[in-house]
């Protein structure tokens, strides 16, 4: 849908019949490691896509495990929150912003601190798909 | 700013600075929404010795079309919001925009009253850097910071994503360092925020 001039639209003319794509994810507020929580798998897979978690998607659990820990914390250094390896509101807030399909990490190597690139210790391809 | 992985990391060779780029024709894009293009391509060509020249052929440099779901690369869209765009590294030239979101070409994103409306222009700006080399940056005002919230109008190169490109390109020798913007673009946007 593109919109030629969207100051002309009239409120409630277009509705939002939609929710965003990432909005269940809000329900996992508060979520620690240690705990399950029905559906965090999903949470995986989304870090899984940006190249937070090497894992492939079909191993993925719905337990808050030192893998999705781990995932959080560096997503949590990417985007300059507090580095706090759980799923707190300001953390919840960025995952579900409209953002870039592009992944963050490609090849095990973040790219996202300025000026340098940092080597994680993995050695497993993932989301290496042209991008 | 940063880098696709690569030693040297991937971009346009010396023998590719004036790229062509053209759109799906099965988009049917207006000369208005193809505009939003040209003033995003500006932008970058501002700051870089490269130029961007719109052609009627699919067969260019830099291919951009809006698809929605499973469009064969292997990165379906997932409907409203969530991912808007993505661009793959140079020289593939893929510029994929997400058919399904509420795609502002002209007027105040701000005060839409669509909640999910998004801004083409911020999000095009973004996945060129990506087109010409640039990954994605920790720097909130950077262009190339990957989250964007809807309603948000964010177009102006940051000082981290001059650097970044310059690096991989060099500099365009009429850039005075002092603007990214082109002095036209410049005033359109104090003027109100139409074009």
């Amino acid at each position: 849908i593109l919109l030629p001039n969207i100051s002309s639209i009239p409120p409630g003319f277009l509705p939002n019949v939609t929710a965003p794509a990432w909005d269940s994810f809000k329900k996992f507020l508060g979520c620690r490691p240690g705990e399950k929580f029905n559906g965090l798998a999903k949470i995986k897979q989304y870090f899984h896509y940006f190249g937070y978690i090497p894992n492939s998607p079909s191993n993925f659990t719905d337990d808050f495990d030192d893998v999705l820990e781990s995932a959080l914390r560096t997503y949590q250094q990417n985007f300059n929150l507090k580095v706090t390896g759980e799923l707190d509101q300001q953390t919840l807030n960025k995952i579900v912003q409209p953002r870039c399909g592009n992944a963050d990490i490609i090849n095990g190597t973040t790219t996202m601190n300025s000026g340098k690139w940092t080597a994680f210790n993995t050695t497993s391809p993932f989301h290496t798909v042209g991008h | 700013y940063s880098f696709f992985p690569g030693n040297p990391p991937p971009r346009w060779p010396d023998s590719k600075r004036d790229l062509t780029y053209s759109f799906w024709p099965g988009n049917g894009l207006t000369d208005q929404d193809k505009s939003v293009f040209t003033r995003a391509f500006a932008r970058w060509s501002t700051v870089i010795p490269m130029t961007f020249t719109e052609t009627d052929s699919f067969n260019s440099d830099i291919r951009i079309g809006f698809f929605s779901g499973d469009h064969g690369d292997g990165e379906p869209f997932d409907g409203v919001l969530g991912t808007l765009a993505h661009a793959f590294s140079p020289p593939s030239g893929l510029l994929h925009l997400d058919s399904e979101e509420e795609w502002v070409v002209s007027g105040d994103v701000s005060t839409s009253s669509i909640l999910s409306a998004v801004d083409l222009e911020s999000v095009v700006v973004h996945e060129i850097g990506h087109l010409l080399g640039l990954g994605h940056s920790s720097i909130e005002e950077a262009i190339m910071y990957p989250s964007i919230s809807s309603r948000t109008r964010k177009v102006e190169l940051a000082q981290d994503d001059i650097e970044g490109i310059q690096k991989l390109y060099g500099k365009n020798p009429n850039y005075n360092g002092s603007s990214p913007l082109t002095p036209a673009i410049q005033e359109r946007e104090t003027n109100g925020g139409q074009y």
